[in-house]
């Protein structure tokens, strides 16, 4: 119960606070309620009731397109035996694929024109928490190349983010929309990236808990310009964008490849002149024994 | 053989258990290896990356001069001086990691999420005695 005073910023949880967490959890500095935060490996690590895991609650499985794609990022990120890969791209310890949990219809009145494929979506960010901070964020469409044969497209895309509506409606209103133009060759990509990074930082850095985004994505193959029934039917090929969040995790359990680890203990022997007595008083007969030693 | 001659009832040297005593410990503390899989775990459901885990372990004893052999504190030797010459009550040193190395984990949330972390400390690759 007695913290030394050397470690005030280690809080431990008194027994008596609350019976779900784990006996004593040292949380890292300035997290009271850290449990809650952790990570979900550390979560259940640190899970003291038996087989926790096992009785884990049914998780929703992801789209196959985005697990694919996670994986593809691990292998790019770390090593067959889990070793983080170090290179100077890599800035990121922490990625985030989140689906959109609502897709509103649109309103009749900000309907935009030739709007061929286009959806509101609701990010839930409660599992991005406040020690994680945004180093690239990107809107992820991935479409089902067998819908055309390989030819070239161009894309427009309408992304505008949207404020929390006070009525508490889950579609607010449009503001600040952005247009992408994209143009891009089908048989050379299962994915398109658009980055929002500019676009999403100071709802990520305000700690917002959900994020709206209307997307307007219309697409038509260069050369069939004036058809735009064929855009139509690539613009169905498309699903719901999933939002891919790059951060950079500052809590203690996150790996920081720039986070230099105090100097090695050995290196303050030299200065101890206790240290010398110690060792002599330790080695005395030993010494005897090496003399033997290099004798034999 | 002077000896012997002289008084032959004096204990012959049986030199290999003499030289025992000079060899290092057998089982002196160092870094072993564990490798798991998370589907012995049953975690493979939502643990996406990596399938094997080797988080290796340290385990031995602690020499009586550990030095800075082993990275260990002054206060390891103390410890065993205490140990050894005053009151064996307390502990011996013991054998523990002293260094470690990231894991990078992928894993998929309750809600469908997937997230890709990487978490420190997950991998002993050195030890210590304290």
């Amino acid at each position: 119960e007695a913290v030394s005073e050397r470690t005030p910023e280690l809080l431990l949880i008194p027994e008596d606070e609350s019976p779900v967490l784990p006996p004593v959890l040292l949380l890292p500095p300035g997290v009271r309620n850290g449990y809650a935060l952790l990570p979900p490996l550390l979560k259940v690590l640190s899970d003291q009731r038996p087989h926790s895991w096992e009785g884990e609650s049914p998780r929703l499985q992801p789209d196959s397109r985005a697990l694919r794609y996670m994986k593809r990022l691990y292998k790019m990120s770390a090593t067959k035996e889990g070793i983080p890969k170090a290179n100077k791209s890599h800035l990121y310890n922490t990625v985030w694929l989140l689906t959109p949990c609502a897709e509103c219809k649109h309103h009749p009145k900000d309907q935009i024109k030739e709007d061929l494929h286009s959806v509101d979506l609701l990010f839930n960010l409660d599992r991005v928490t406040a020690l994680e901070h945004l180093l690239k964020s990107v809107l992820l469409y991935s479409f089902d190349r067998s819908v055309f044969s390989s030819s070239a497209i161009t894309c427009t895309c309408h992304v505008a983010v949207k404020e929390n509506d006070p009525s508490g409606q889950v579609c607010p209103n449009v503001l600040q929309p952005i247009t992408f133009n994209l143009h891009f060759e089908i048989r050379r990509h299962k994915w398109i990236e658009i980055d929002v990074t500019s676009f999403l930082q100071p709802l990520i850095a305000s700690n917002k808990r959900s994020i709206h985004i209307a997307v307007n994505f219309t697409c038509l193959k260069d050369d069939q310009h004036h058809n735009s029934n064929l855009g139509n039917s690539f613009n169905m090929a498309l699903v719901p964008p999933s939002l891919l969040l790059y951060l950079n995790d500052t809590s203690e359990q996150a790996y920081r490849r720039w986070h230099r680890r105090k100097n090695p203990v050995w290196s303050r022997w030299r200065n101890n002149p206790l240290a010398d007595s110690l060792e002599e008083m330790g080695t005395e007969n030993m010494q005897y024994k090496r003399a033997s030693r290099h004798r034999r | 053989d002077e000896d012997v001659k002289e008084n032959p009832s004096a204990p012959t040297y049986n030199l290999s258990e003499y030289f025992k005593q000079f060899l290092f410990p057998q089982n002196e503390c160092e870094l072993h290896n564990f490798r798991l899989s998370f589907s012995q775990l049953k975690w493979d459901k939502w643990i996406i990356a990596p399938h094997r885990y080797s988080p290796q372990y340290c385990k031995g004893d602690c020499p009586r001069v550990v030095g800075h052999r082993y990275g260990s504190p002054v206060h390891t030797m103390v410890q065993n001086i205490i140990y050894e010459k005053l009151d064996d009550s307390v502990p011996r040193p013991s054998c523990i990691p002293a260094e470690y190395s990231p894991l990078s984990v992928l894993t998929i949330e309750p809600d469908g999420s997937i997230v890709y972390k990487e978490y420190e400390d997950m991998i002993a690759t050195k030890c210590t005695c304290r």
